[in-house]
């Protein structure tokens, strides 16, 4: 009867959609499009879903306005390989011992990122640690600091680093200044191989050693134990989502030739050109071609 | 050639019933012809807009309209599409007329709110349709 067919029809589409997000990656999908077949299925608006940090929301919506119009259209002006940008706040971080005057070490926190909703598609570009400076903080000059970054924990797999000590360790020069909202940290070698080994979660510990202009140790008076001037940092992952439905800019419509699917795993990221001179190389050839 | 011209101008110009304006309709762009049309939604009326955060309005606009007869060049249709007209005018009017839908389409970025709490911008293929086809 036409009740019956139609129950069989939504059945059929809906295991027909089952299948369809199972078959990405063997896991279910967070992307846009599966919850919009969940959605076109249960009506409601995808799964419940957790709070962002309201901070990390705002430079979010700030990065939104640099890539697209109001309508959402990807600007063309842009020379990025990544169509995806994930912001990870900390699923756990743990404060350590509080600023020490003697080696200058303001503050250093553990924090423990799960990246679970990076799916396997989806090749890691570039990624960044990213600190808020709340407008409580006021550095009084320009402060000069070293970040010493530690990789910890058995999530350090060493399949991925063969011969891999039990941390890595990682130093970057940065300065804070009064008129910055946001600090970047540029861990791309650092998270590289986790990331490409499809690790889930990564332990990380900060500490950061700061130095005022004149070579004085900014006394932890200024910044006392209970005040860190830094938030715990978010991390920020650029990547390449090679699925058909997402938006490669920077092959020629004319050729329309997609990237290959599936990466050839000798060539593993090396398939995908990490810098914007590659793009331009890969832009100039197929000119040629 | 004077008879000839004489009887001519003896023949009634035109039946009397003919008119001139249904005449010249066949020649007119048909009013609903095949062409894109806007469809301006906000997610907040989908209840969307608690985990997908930009854009605020989204225009996917969609195709619809008869396609005409005589498609040609102007919808970039190929021969196939006359020839199916060709088939259900002449031959089987089971098979559809050839259908207006969308030919080429443009990305859309979206800023997502995941379940776990990060936060998602993610470029899409093929969001906007951007021209219409008759096929």
């Amino acid at each position: 009867s036409q009740t019956s067919r139609e129950v069989q029809i939504a059945a059929s589409a809906e295991s027909g959609s089952e299948a369809e997000l199972q078959s990405l990656d063997g896991r279910d999908q967070s992307g846009l499009l599966p919850s919009l077949f969940k959605t076109l299925y249960d009506g409601q608006g995808g799964a419940p879903r957790l709070q962002p940090d309201s901070r990390a929301l705002r430079y979010m919506k700030r990065l939104y306005k640099a890539y697209a119009t109001k309508e959402g259209i990807p600007k063309s002006n842009r020379s990025h390989l990544y169509n995806t940008v994930r912001l990870f706040t900390p699923c756990s971080q743990h404060k350590q011992a509080p600023g020490d005057q003697v080696t200058g070490t303001l503050w250093s926190v553990d924090v423990l990122f799960n990246l679970d909703r990076v799916t396997a598609v989806e090749h890691l570009l570039k990624s960044v640690l990213l600190y808020t400076l709340s407008n409580s903080v006021s550095f009084p000059l320009a402060v000069k600091c070293v970040c010493n970054l530690g990789i910890k924990g058995p999530e350090v797999s060493t399949k991925a680093l063969p011969g891999a000590p039990y941390s890595l360790t990682f130093n970057s020069q940065l300065e804070f200044k009064k008129k910055y909202k946001w600090v970047e940290i540029d861990v791309t070698t650092l998270l590289q191989p986790l990331v490409a080994s499809k690790q889930r979660s990564i332990h990380m510990s900060v500490n950061f050693t700061c130095v005022r202009d004149q070579g004085r140790h900014p006394s932890a008076q200024n910044s006392s134990s209970d005040r860190t001037p830094l938030g715990p940092p978010s991390l920020l992952l650029y990547l390449n989502d090679t699925s058909a439905q997402a938006y490669h800019s920077w092959y020629s419509p004319r050729y329309r030739r997609r990237p290959s699917q599936h990466p050839d795993p000798e060539r593993g990221l090396s398939a995908y050109p990490l810098g914007e001179e590659a793009a331009g190389s890969v832009r100039a050839s197929r000119h040629r071609r | 050639g004077q008879e000839t011209v004489s009887s001519e101008l003896k023949k009634p110009p035109v039946p009397a019933s003919f008119n001139l304006s249904e005449y010249f309709k066949q020649f007119l762009f048909p009013q609903n012809e095949c062409e894109l049309h806007d469809f301006r939604l906000s997610f907040s009326q989908l209840k969307w807009d608690n985990w997908i955060v930009a854009p605020h309005r989204y225009n996917p606009r969609y195709c619809k309209g008869d396609c005409p007869r005589a498609v040609g060049h102007r919808y970039g249709s190929p021969v196939h599409t006359m020839v199916q007209n060709i088939i259900h005018e002449k031959l089987d009017s089971s098979v559809p007329r050839p259908s207006c839908v969308p030919a080429k389409y443009s990305p859309l970025s979206v800023l997502t709110i995941e379940p776990d709490g990060s936060i998602a911008y993610k470029e899409y293929e093929d969001m906007i349709a951007t021209t219409c086809t008759c096929r």
